[in-house]
């Protein structure tokens, strides 16, 4: 009597989250921009057997963003994930791996992700700003100041920006505009750009020191800048990073395959 | 005259009886929620 087939894998069965694993990691290793994404629900699984030891596993995530930078050599486990008052980002995902031997690798990846809706936001948190979209002219006004404004100060490198990661901008009580945005450290430093800044580049890859930078912009009814930036130092990256400056917050579909 | 002989409902006992607290498996699709959902 032929065996019988097995039962369907669960969503939560240990088989299911070593393959979302797998699939997150592949995900924030491939991603260039933004933030780091967590699994928060595998939603569906589907496995399709080639043969002995040699499956086709369907997954279906929903991811959220987490205050980690992609860039940022932090450990996802010590990621937090933004939560729904700060205006979270969720992702969708649909993944296709292959398990051959019980090792699994990753075939195609194709993520949406999109911002919570701000009626949503408004419902828990009625007085929470609520993300700006990253053309907003105050936002852009906000980081160049901010950068230009650490430059200004700083004994280390000059920063350039890389992309702006996210930006909120409240108008009530007092208008404030809180950006966070990733840079990278130039082969000038601070005194050297004030000479002639065109010649500031970023470090070679070889070299390349990036960072993160958050900034709270008060324009009213005081004026006032805060600013505080924190470079990673050199990481030998495990992918050709291709860090474009300028790149918008949320890119519509990221396919990789 | 054939006639229809009236038949006594099943009793509550003749169904299969259910172990006291019975819970049916959750379905396998999707998952948890491991933080919150939007």
């Amino acid at each position: 009597i032929p065996a019988a087939p097995p039962a369907p894998l669960g969503c939560d069965d240990p088989e299911s989250e070593a393959a979302a694993e797998v699939a997150v990691n592949y995900i924030n290793g491939q991603s260039h921009h933004g933030y780091k994404f967590t699994l928060n629900t595998i939603e569906d699984i589907r496995v399709v057997p080639q043969g002995p030891n040699n499956d086709i596993i369907f997954l279906e995530l929903n991811l959220l963003e987490t205050k980690c930078p992609i860039l940022s050599p932090t450990p996802l486990a010590n990621c937090t994930v933004r939560s729904f008052a700060e205006h979270a980002v969720e992702g969708d995902c649909d993944v296709k791996l292959q398990k051959v031997n019980g090792i699994l690798s990753v075939l195609a990846s194709k993520c949406h992700s999109h911002a919570d809706s701000n009626e949503d936001v408004r419902k828990v948190c009625p007085d929470c700003s609520l993300l700006a979209r990253m053309n907003n002219t105050e936002v852009l006004e906000a980081v160049s100041a901010a950068l230009n404004d650490y430059n200004s100060k700083t004994t280390g490198p000059y920063l350039r920006l890389l992309e702006i990661g996210r930006a909120k901008i409240q108008y009530h009580p007092g208008h404030i505009i809180a950006t966070e945005f990733a840079v990278g450290a130039t082969n000038c430093s601070a005194e050297e750009a004030k000479a002639n800044v065109g010649a500031c580049q970023l470090l070679p890859e070889d070299q390349s020191n990036f960072g993160f930078c958050t900034a709270v912009m008060v324009k009213g009814p005081s004026q006032d800048l805060q600013v505080d930036c924190q470079l990673y130092g050199h990481q030998v990256p495990h992918i050709p990073l291709l860090s474009r400056p300028g790149v918008t917050y949320i890119h519509p579909g990221q396919d990789t395959s | 005259s054939v006639t229809k002989r009236a038949v006594a409902a099943p009793a509550q006992h003749d169904k299969v009886p259910r172990p006291v607290g019975f819970v049916p498996p959750p379905p396998p699709c999707p998952g948890k929620i491991r933080h919150f959902d939007i």
